[in-house]
């Protein structure tokens, strides 16, 4: 009950304060559901968020929070509690600039096909993983600047590693989806790309902007984002789909926690309201 | 005496502590983070005549001086005259996670208005 109490007492579950009349009491709870209305419509929000269980908060998301706000510095040494969802976090200074609001979205898993076998790249064999994100609940007088895609790439076991100039080098291909006449044929343009080696853990941001802005600013139709991860060895090297976290079932190890590792896209936006999301220190 | 004197600052218009917990409303199920933070608040009077420090303006002054001689006109008002935005990290309707700067949070000075 706790869990989802709100401002509001639950109906017929309150009992009114002793020597108030009824109608007082009800005067009061109108009240305090009104007051509750402004606070939330204050914060942009049209009625309470009631979080489900699976709702995840990105550690990205966490992170910007703490170093914005100034708490990273207060907390001290930042990198002494760094785990590997930091592993190459750098502050964006240049979204959060023109940014008042920060937004994280994962794929729709459930809307999203099998891997695509060489659609995204033509004549590659490499697969190409889609990616569809819901941006429905971005408000329209909220104006996107930027937005990132980043996914997560973990270091390959030195004992595995095979010696040689190419063999730890990927590359990683993002698509933006124009068409999708069929499941196994996506028409795209790529969006970004990157050439990675598979010696480190870290998270790559891909610049997504134009794609989201034509989905938000243009409203036109969203068929969503691909990747592609080619190992520069060839698609028959042992390496091939095991640096690139694109796929919830790729090598999964125990206690590790999908919901943190899985690509996220993040969106900059200003709103018309008050200041960016400037760096600054805790008062 | 100094005792006086003090009392007096202190009922003088100045900046109060007041630290808004999440918590109290139960919305800390939505509200990652912070849990809580110092909204301070503005309260005390706006004696004639205005210091300085009181951030007056001349609207105020002129207020003030008038109800010296009729106070049917009410004193000038203790109010926030510098405000600074929060972060707030929070969940919305939708299951999404949404940091956002709020603007106009934090009172940081109080002045006669």
């Amino acid at each position: 009950e706790r869990s989802h109490a709100s401002l509001i007492p639950e109906e017929g579950k309150s009992r009114a304060p002793t020597g108030l009349p009824a109608a007082a009491h009800r005067q009061s709870h109108e009240l305090l559901r009104d007051f509750e209305t402004t606070l939330l419509h204050m914060f942009g929000l049209q009625r309470r968020p009631r979080p489900s269980r699976s709702a995840v908060v990105p550690q990205y998301l966490l992170d910007l929070y703490r170093l914005q706000s100034g708490e990273a510095e207060e907390a001290g040494a930042a990198s002494a509690t760094a785990g590997p969802h930091d592993a190459g976090f750098e502050y964006p200074e240049r979204s959060t600039s023109r940014a008042n609001t920060v937004r994280g979205f994962h794929h729709e898993e459930h809307l999203e096909q099998l891997p695509l076998e060489g659609s995204a790249a033509g004549e590659s064999s490499s697969p190409s993983f889609r990616f569809l994100f819901n941006l429905s609940s971005i408000p329209e007088e909220e104006l996107l600047s930027t937005a990132e895609l980043r996914i997560y790439r973990e270091r390959v076991d030195e004992e595995e590693e095979e010696t040689g100039g190419d063999e730890d080098l990927h590359r990683i291909n993002v698509y933006e989806i124009l068409k999708a006449p069929h499941a196994s044929q996506l028409i795209t343009r790529l969006l970004d790309t990157r050439l990675v080696r598979h010696n480190s853990t870290r998270w790559e941001s891909f610049d997504v902007s134009p794609a989201v802005l034509r989905w938000t600013r243009e409203r036109l139709p969203n068929h969503g984002l691909a990747v592609e991860v080619l190992h520069v060895g060839g698609a028959s090297s042992p390496h091939q789909g095991r640096h690139v976290r694109v796929s919830r079932s790729l090598h999964q190890k125990p206690g590790e926690d999908w919901g943190q590792l899985r690509p996220l896209l993040v969106t900059f936006g200003h709103d018309g309201k008050g200041h960016p999301l400037t760096r600054r220190a805790k008062r | 005496s100094p005792k006086q004197r003090g009392r007096k600052r202190n009922r003088n218009c100045r900046r109060h502590a007041l630290y808004v917990d999440f918590s109290d409303v139960n919305w800390n199920d939505w509200i990652v983070a912070p849990p809580g933070y110092q909204a301070y608040y503005c309260h005390g009077d706006c004696p004639f005549p205005l210091a300085d420090h009181l951030n007056s303006t001349n609207h105020a002054i002129v207020q003030t001086l008038v109800n010296s001689v009729n106070t049917n006109i009410p004193k000038a008002c203790c109010v926030p005259t510098e405000l600074s935005a929060i972060s707030m990290l929070y969940l919305d309707e939708h299951d999404k996670v949404v940091l956002k700067n709020y603007q106009e949070m934090v009172v940081e000075g109080c002045g006669c208005r």
